[in-house]
């Protein structure tokens, strides 16, 4: 249900984000 | 009174992978409604309400490091609860039932973890705290 998180492993950081984190 | 929502800005777009996600662009601007720590987060955008990735989200206010543990270098017990294969070079294959050290609680759901000499990324979401500390 809507209430309950997806059930498979969230994407990875996009590329955009990993070069913040940088 | 009133609920305040934190806001946060999409940083990349995103196609949905199931049926209660949404699909969000770059740029977009989230209410973020429940923080789950296996990294899914349950925002209102618009008229829409569903899970979205923490990874693909970033303060409104910049990086927000107060909400981030640190990393915890001597490592927290867990064990897997579903083997997951690597996808990309610094994650860690694993199976089901392995004993791990944790190291790195990241909140986009992708810990940092440890087994023996190796160190990669495993989704939270297959682990679980054995309740025991790490004999030094």
């Amino acid at each position: 249900s809507i209430k309950h998180p997806p059930q498979n492993p969230p994407p990875r950081p996009p590329a955009e984000m990993r070069r913040k984190r940088a | 009174g009133p609920i305040m929502l934190d806001s946060y800005r999409v940083v990349s777009d995103y196609s949905k992978s199931s049926k209660y996600e949404l699909n969000l662009k770059a740029g977009d601007l989230v209410d973020i409604v429940e923080k789950s720590p296996n990294g899914w987060w349950f925002c209102q955008f618009e008229t829409h309400r569903g899970w979205a990735p923490a990874s693909y989200l970033e303060p409104l206010d910049g990086p927000d490091e107060r909400e981030e543990p640190e990393p915890d270098y001597a490592g927290e017990l867990y064990k897997t609860i579903k083997a997951y294969k690597a996808v990309e070079e610094d994650e860690l294959s694993l199976e089901f039932g392995e004993i791990i050290e944790v190291i790195h609680k990241l909140l986009d759901g992708w810990w940092v973890v440890r087994k023996g000499e190796e160190t990669g990324y495993y989704p939270s979401m297959f682990l679980c705290r054995t309740g025991e500390k790490k004999e030094v």
